[in-house]
């Protein structure tokens, strides 16, 4: 996955995301393509939660998943979350969950409660740091007001690190793929500085949907696992998606 | 091979709106009325999307019994019980999923565990 929040001169703040999902889950040899990623993208459907006849929150979600991997609460907040790999992984979460440890939130569960309940971008953040989860991730939330969008990388237990917006020294975005921000990443899984390079080009003065729709269709940004772009403005009050693909030749990841 | 064209390449530009041959088309919407009951919510959605949502359970099952032959027994007949050990509403929601579906309960269970399951 690759999300992406990025504030405008005008302090419009612009949130995005390509959803990857299906390495390893079996390999479509005669059209070159992931069997899962494929299966995936006539699920994927954009859903309108209301209360009282009015909007409480919207999301971009597969059918039959009822936990949240992208949503937007009009007028509060944006909210994407991106797959966070670890041996102490969520399949031992799990184990823990079904043998009667139930500390933990179940990921989905999480991130729909806060898009549900939150009332603030304050809360949302607080609510995502400091929930005990069966798996790590991350997450990359979006507010309401400039400067606030951040990445909080997650354990299962805690937050391990906390990277906000800081258009004062120059950071008018944070971008989040599958690694921790500050390390380097797989060095055959390379995506973070490719989009990094077209935010760059595209520069703050430009940042819209057109241009972010343009990074997020950038190989290997666009890859064969990418299912789905979604793209979400608060100040625009604006929610997209599009079912992508990535003709061959293409990364598989 | 990620670092040398066809594989990756300039940044694009003129892509919005989609169109072309990386777009596959646009995401429907639904309506999810939160003042139903759980069981009844996602009813019309899971209508809809019954058979592409069979397709992937049933790739699913292949993929888990070549690994694990007794997995998806398990999932079949011992997950279910665990249920009720879910936060109010979401279980409620499953069961309505996996009735409008027409699968299992316990490997909608298991669709909805996936990311847990997957992030090692």
């Amino acid at each position: 996955c690759t999300s992406v929040v990025a504030q405008d001169t005008s302090g419009k703040l612009f949130h995005a995301r390509n959803l990857d999902f299906g390495l390893f889950l079996g390999w479509d040899v005669k059209n070159n393509s992931w069997i899962v990623s494929e299966l995936l993208k006539p699920l994927v459907v954009n859903v309108n939660f209301q209360r009282n006849n009015k909007t409480a929150f919207m999301s971009t979600s597969f059918a039959g998943y009822i936990g949240m991997l992208t949503g937007m609460k009009p007028g509060v907040l944006t909210l994407t979350m991106n797959e966070r790999f670890s041996l102490d992984g969520g399949y031992i979460g799990i184990l823990e969950w079904i043998l009667g440890k139930r500390h933990g939130v179940w990921m989905g569960f999480l991130t729909r409660s806060v898009l549900e309940n939150a009332t603030s971008y304050d809360e949302a953040k607080d609510l995502l740091s400091k929930t005990e989860m069966l798996a790590p991730a991350y997450f990359i939330l979006g507010g309401n007001k400039p400067g606030q969008a951040c990445v909080i990388t997650r354990s299962r237990t805690s937050s391990i690190n906390f990277w906000e917006l800081d258009t004062q020294k120059g950071e008018w975005y944070v971008l989040e793929t599958n690694y921790d921000h500050w390390k380097p990443p797989l060095v055959i899984d390379n995506r973070r500085d490719p989009a990094m390079k077209c935010m760059k080009t595209k520069g703050q003065k430009s940042i819209s949907f057109t241009t972010i729709y343009d990074v997020l269709s950038t190989k290997p940004v666009l890859n064969k696992l990418t299912t789905y772009t979604a793209m979400m403005s608060i100040s625009e009050n604006k929610f997209e998606a599009y079912l992508r693909d990535c003709p061959h030749p293409c990364m598989p990841w | 091979a990620q670092d040398v064209p066809p594989y990756t390449e300039d940044c694009r530009s003129g892509t919005y709106p989609p169109s072309g041959p990386t777009f596959k088309g646009k995401v429907q919407w639904y309506t999810v009325n939160l003042d139903q009951p759980p069981y009844e919510r996602w009813q019309k959605l899971i209508s809809d999307k019954k058979a592409p949502l069979n397709e992937l359970i049933q790739h699913i099952k292949n993929l888990a019994k070549a690994i694990f032959p007794n997995l998806i027994d398990i999932v079949d007949n011992k997950l279910p019980f665990l249920i009720g050990k879910l936060p109010s509403p979401f279980g409620e929601e499953m069961k309505g999923v996996a009735d409008a579906a027409g699968l299992p309960l316990g490997e909608i269970m298991l669709f909805n565990i996936f990311y847990e399951v997957f992030s090692v």
